[in-house]
């Protein structure tokens, strides 16, 4: 899975 | 929240006692960098209305926290430039940004900003500690403030072993990048752990 697309944390 | 909370833990502190004995306008300066380089994403990526404002949020309260340090008296007279000189602009950003062009992992704009923001936000508490450590002793509600914005990338780690699980997530950069941010404060954790314990100020050592 690619995690680092679109980082969606702050 | 924790974030949120420390950040409104600092201007309740500010507002209230008008004076920022004690707090390092740097760290903020670093944490306004961060934030500008991470939040880039606003222009073009949508990913839902809680992260948007949060961004907002802090953007906005980081850059306010600065003026009323550096330029809105009464609080800006109390600011005390010599104490807080701890020279980020050196020692954290040229190592950040380097750090964020090889560990990048896709050489684009904003993944290099990205990662780099990472970097930078693992060591920003460092002005902050540097400056608790020559006053030694600790106010209340600064305690406080240093150590939720602590706690937050703590529990930032138990929310990553969770996602790994459930969704099969993976962000080695963050994850490295949080457990250098965590492992800065457990320092400053045991002996803001122990104050509570005793019902003592806090003194460091």
């Amino acid at each position: 899975q690619d995690g680092q697309k679109g980082h969606d944390e702050l | 929240m924790l974030h949120l909370m420390s950040i409104l833990l600092l201007l309740w502190k500010l507002k209230k006692s008008k004076s920022c004995v004690g707090i390092s306008c740097r760290m903020q300066e670093c944490y306004a960098i961060v934030f500008c380089l991470r939040y880039l994403d606003l222009f073009y990526q949508f990913i839902s209305v809680y992260n948007t404002a949060m961004k907002v949020v802090f953007i906005s309260s980081t850059f306010y926290l600065i003026f009323l340090m550096r330029f809105q008296p009464p609080v800006s007279a109390t600011y005390d430039r010599t104490a807080d000189s701890f020279p980020y602009e050196q020692y954290l950003l040229g190592p950040a940004a380097v750090l964020g062009f090889i560990s990048a992992e896709e050489w684009s704009i904003p993944e290099i900003f990205w990662t780099a923001s990472i970097w930078l936000e693992s060591v920003s508490i460092l002005p902050q500690l540097i400056l608790l450590q020559q006053l030694r002793e600790v106010e209340n509600l600064t305690a406080e403030f240093v150590a939720t914005m602590g706690a937050y990338r703590f529990f930032y780690i138990l929310n990553w072993i969770y996602r790994y699980f459930a969704e099969g997530y993976v962000n080695w950069i963050g994850w490295l990048g949080g457990i250098v941010q965590t492992g800065l404060y457990v320092d400053f954790f045991y002996y803001y752990a122990m104050s509570k314990w005793y019902g003592q100020k806090l003194v460091l050592p």
